[in-house]
């Protein structure tokens, strides 16, 4: 068969809200 | 509309690298400074097609930190692009397409059986291979319902100043006018800043130019279905409501026209192959409030087919058309308070909601069917007017 083995190692993400709250704080410290 | 796609290269397997340091402009390419209208031609969703070959070669070097940054760069992009544009129903649409095309391809090729029955066997060679990106598959649903949002909030807000001169002042029917109720000022709906009535023509027209921007962008069919179930519910509620709240709206002449409105909005719904089920029951308790108006209110034999047919309609709104019912001419009658008295008693055992008016801000949760694409990585070209000249393909 084609078939891949099911990927193993789960990437943790932010969730959207964390991921808004990251990108301000980054815009933040730019100049 | 021409479609670019090549035919594969020989040694290409569908991935494409970038170094670290290009990843800025990678998004700013393709997301932020993108304009939808430089892609026409292109197949539907490239960007999402172009995002995911660049994900699956972070994921085939193993590079967990390279897969963490590009997403959360590109979801950044697409929030900022959004923030930007939050009036452009192109654009949010657009991006709404590609969200949901990225969210469909990271199920597709996950490796998740579940995800993969339609898959060719050469589809299934470019499933991910070191990364479980379940959780980030749940940012971009996030993601794609707040785009969703901000998608009806804009044809809303551009059909609403539509909806009260289109469906119930406007006269299409010729010599309807003769025949309206005596003694009423016209009105002109909600603003009185001058020439701003409308007619369905007008609404009909909008509705093409969504219809045609979401089909040409590759939108989910079902996400361009509950698009327009959510506008024919928001069409219902302020039609409905003005008619409740109006007396020179509430008469025979403006139920046939009303009628005869909603009829073309139909048979637009059947034109576009939107006319499912779901979408036209939104209309139903104007389709009833319209016939209210043209049946005769006398007979106890009156009556009952009144409390049959307003199924959609609560005992609160039947009553008040009926109370506002506004006779044609000297010669109808007006409806008796005996007649109504008849209709309440009739209707008593009815679990009504306790509200008259509808809550046009309503809105239906939003689903996200999983549509896999039949395209293959491998066979997709990446125009110049990207400027994405430093992708490798791999």
């Amino acid at each position: 068969s084609a078939q891949r083995p099911r990927p193993r190692v789960l990437l943790k993400a932010p969730t959207l809200a964390e991921m808004e709250e990251m990108n301000v704080s980054e815009e933040e410290e730019s100049p | 509309r021409q479609v670019t796609v090549q035919r594969k290269e020989k040694d290409f397997q569908g991935m494409l690298e970038y170094h670290k340091e290009d990843e800025a402009l990678l998004i700013r390419n393709l997301v932020t400074d993108l304009k939808p209208q430089a892609l026409a031609g292109t197949v539907p969703c490239l960007p999402a097609y172009i995002l995911y070959m660049c994900i699956r070669h972070a994921d085939y070097v193993n590079d967990d930190l390279k897969v963490h940054s590009l997403l959360t760069s590109t979801i950044n992009g697409i929030k900022k692009v959004l923030k930007k544009h939050n009036d452009d129903f192109e654009m949010t649409s657009f991006w709404l397409s590609n969200t949901c095309r990225l969210l469909h391809c990271l199920k597709q090729y996950s490796g998740d059986e579940g995800f993969m029955t339609q898959n060719t066997a050469k589809q299934n060679e470019h499933c991910l291979t070191n990364f479980d990106l379940t959780e980030y598959r749940q940012v971009l649903s996030d993601l794609s319902i707040q785009i969703y949002q901000q998608l009806i909030k804009i044809s809303e807000g551009l059909l609403q100043p539509m909806i009260v001169s289109a469906m119930l002042e406007n006269e299409s029917i010729q010599g309807l006018s003769g025949v309206k109720p005596t003694g009423y000022r016209k009105r002109t709906s909600s603003l009185a800043d001058g020439d701003n009535s409308y007619c369905l023509e007008a609404i009909i027209r909008q509705m093409n130019s969504f219809h045609t921007v979401m089909c040409d962008q590759g939108l989910d069919p079902e996400i361009i279905l509950q698009v327009f179930k959510q506008l024919f519910y928001m069409i219902n509620a302020v039609t409905l409501n003005n008619l409740l709240l109006r007396k020179d709206v509430c008469s025979w002449s403006t139920g046939m026209q009303l009628r005869y409105n909603i009829s073309q909005l139909e048979e637009w719904l059947r034109g576009r192959n939107l006319h499912q089920r779901e979408v036209a029951e939104t209309m139903e308790p104007l389709i009833q409030a319209a016939q209210l108006l043209q049946l005769k209110k006398k007979s106890p034999e009156d009556a009952e087919a009144i409390c049959s047919l307003c199924t959609a309609l609560s005992t609160q709104q039947i009553v008040k058309i009926l109370n506002l019912y506004t006779p044609l001419n000297e010669f109808e009658e007006r409806v008796t308070v005996a007649f109504i008295r008849t209709i309440q008693a009739q209707l008593q055992e009815r679990n009504d909601p306790q509200h008259l008016l509808l809550d046009f801000k309503h809105m239906f949760p939003v689903l996200f069917p999983f549509n896999p694409s039949s395209l293959t990585m491998d066979s997709i070209h990446i125009p110049a007017c990207l400027n994405l000249e430093f992708l490798s393909e791999v």
